[in-house]
């Protein structure tokens, strides 16, 4: 049997929204020690890794390993008609074929369940070993959405270059071009602001500015982002949770 | 133009 409580509703539907787009269903498996998921897009270039620790929930339970195959547009509906501060507790027996979902509100009386039914979902996944990282970047997340956001405007791809002090995120399409560079920065009042960039060697690679757009709807997730680029390898755009991660893999764009 | 990589050229199956 499973049972996870969240303190919040609030957690879970930001995470489910942050996949929503990227990929229409998944496998969370469940273990004693937590949650995790990874799910491929269509287009297997984008590769989505979450780990909810068992910290993470107010109360974890879960007696034996349990893969629940969840539609997650049908969760993401399900779990809209929660309030963000309710408590939110899912629950599934052994071999389940739906999802309990229970909603607490902390201050009234009131106590609202829904059933989701569970997909069989054969995903093949892939192997995605610890990955050496020639730089890595931590900027606020809020400021790498507008980053993002901002280039898709002018192109269908996103350059980043990273040197020893810096890191330059630039596009250049039909109506003109555009960069925005970042430096490192210690904000001793405001860490949240901060800005960290270490390097081993200097990166140039490009991504496709639509991945990016899906990976930016985790932003809410966490106040900042950590960017592990390697040159002609996947980028890895983490967001951390209270106690996990959601990670996102995505495959570069190269000259032709 | 760039053209996107996927990334089943960078990771294996399992």
């Amino acid at each position: 049997m499973l049972e996870g409580k969240f303190e919040e509703a609030s957690l879970l539907k930001k995470i489910v929204e942050a996949m929503k787009d990227c990929v229409s269903s998944c496998n969370f498996n469940c273990t004693e020690n937590g949650i995790s998921v990874q799910a491929v897009d269509n287009s297997r270039v984008l590769l989505i890794s979450l780990l909810i620790e068992k910290d993470t929930f107010e109360e974890y339970r879960c007696d034996r390993n349990i893969t629940l195959g969840i539609g997650l547009g049908s969760f993401s509906k399900i779990i809209g008609n929660g309030a963000n501060s309710d408590y939110l507790t899912i629950q599934a027996e052994d071999d389940a074929d739906t999802l309990g979902i229970i909603f607490e509100d902390k201050v009234k009386d009131k106590i609202s369940e829904y059933n989701l039914k569970l997909l069989d979902i054969d995903a093949d996944l892939l192997e995605v070993d610890a990955m050496e990282t020639d730089a890595t970047i931590t900027l606020p997340s809020a400021d790498f959405a507008k980053i993002c956001k901002d280039m898709k405007t002018l192109s269908e791809s996103l350059q980043i270059t990273v040197t020893k002090d810096s890191a330059k995120f630039q596009s250049a399409g039909e109506i003109g071009s555009g960069s925005v560079v970042i430096k490192p920065k210690t904000d001793i009042d405001h860490p949240e602001e901060s800005i960290t960039i270490s390097l081993d060697k200097p990166i140039d690679l490009s991504f496709g500015s639509k991945y990016l757009s899906d990976i930016i709807k985790a932003t809410s997730l966490s106040q900042k982002v950590t960017i592990k680029l390697t040159e002609d390898s996947p980028g890895v755009f983490e967001y951390k949770l209270p106690s996990g991660y959601l990670r996102f893999y995505l495959a570069p764009k190269f000259d032709e | 133009s760039k053209k996107q990589s996927s990334l089943t050229q960078f990771f294996g199956k399992t």
